[in-house]
């Protein structure tokens, strides 16, 4: 679910 | 990015706005949750706090500190510059009926158990109700300016787009986020009864009733 760099969306 | 999210982002943005430029142009904040906008000014502090770990795009930081920013300003204009017009007596909704449930949750229910995303799950969980002492409000007041109801219209429909935005990607990119799924279902639940009156009441000619 998590991106590598935390989440990307708002 | 995909056009629902954009949409979505964009009417969230514009939910924002038009709250901000409505109390500070009638310099009042009657009929406005004060609860609420404090639910929101968390929910960005706890989200956006990546703003300073990691760079996503100048698009994701923009709007972050725009949202920041337009959020803390509401809540002065409301509980400091337009305080004498604040409608505390119809703002009672308890919320840390919503904030301890929310905070136990996010402990419980997360991707990972490190500070940072325990925040960002608690702002998606908190996001999900900060509108119900908005909801509350007008009910008991049983009615609500016409510019509200846009603001609480583009509000609600953010969360819907997202929902597409979600089903978009998991299509598309195979991405899904459950946390953030659950909790925008949840979110966009909330309004339904909103959406039908809006939709349904042609607010355009008298203030909303119940």
């Amino acid at each position: 679910a998590m991106k590598d760099d935390g989440h990307d969306e708002l | 990015m995909n056009v629902f999210r954009l949409t979505g982002d964009l009417s969230h943005l514009a939910a924002i706005i038009i709250l901000l430029l409505k109390i500070w142009k009638s310099r009042s904040c009657a009929g406005i949750s004060g609860k609420s906008q404090i639910l929101f000014a968390i929910v960005f502090t706890t989200r956006y706090l990546d703003l300073l770990t990691s760079f996503i795009s100048l698009y994701n930081t923009c709007m972050k500190v725009i949202y920041i920013g337009c959020a803390y300003a509401t809540v002065y204009l409301i509980y400091a510059k337009f305080r004498a017009t604040y409608d505390g007596n119809h703002d009672s909704f308890r919320v840390e009926f919503l904030v301890v449930p929310v905070g136990g949750l996010s402990v419980l229910i997360n991707h990972d158990f490190s500070p940072l995303e325990i925040l960002w799950t608690f702002s998606i969980y908190l996001e999900s109700v900060a509108i119900l002492p908005q909801l509350f409000m007008i009910s008991k007041t049983g009615e609500a300016e016409t510019i509200t109801t846009h603001y609480l219209f583009c509000l609600g429909l953010y969360r819907a787009l997202y929902l597409f935005n979600w089903i978009w990607r998991f299509y598309f990119e195979g991405f899904f986020d459950m946390i953030a799924i659950v909790a925008g279902v949840v979110q966009t639940v909330l309004y339904c009864d909103f959406f039908y009156l809006y939709v349904t009441k042609g607010w355009f000619s008298r203030p909303y009733r119940l």
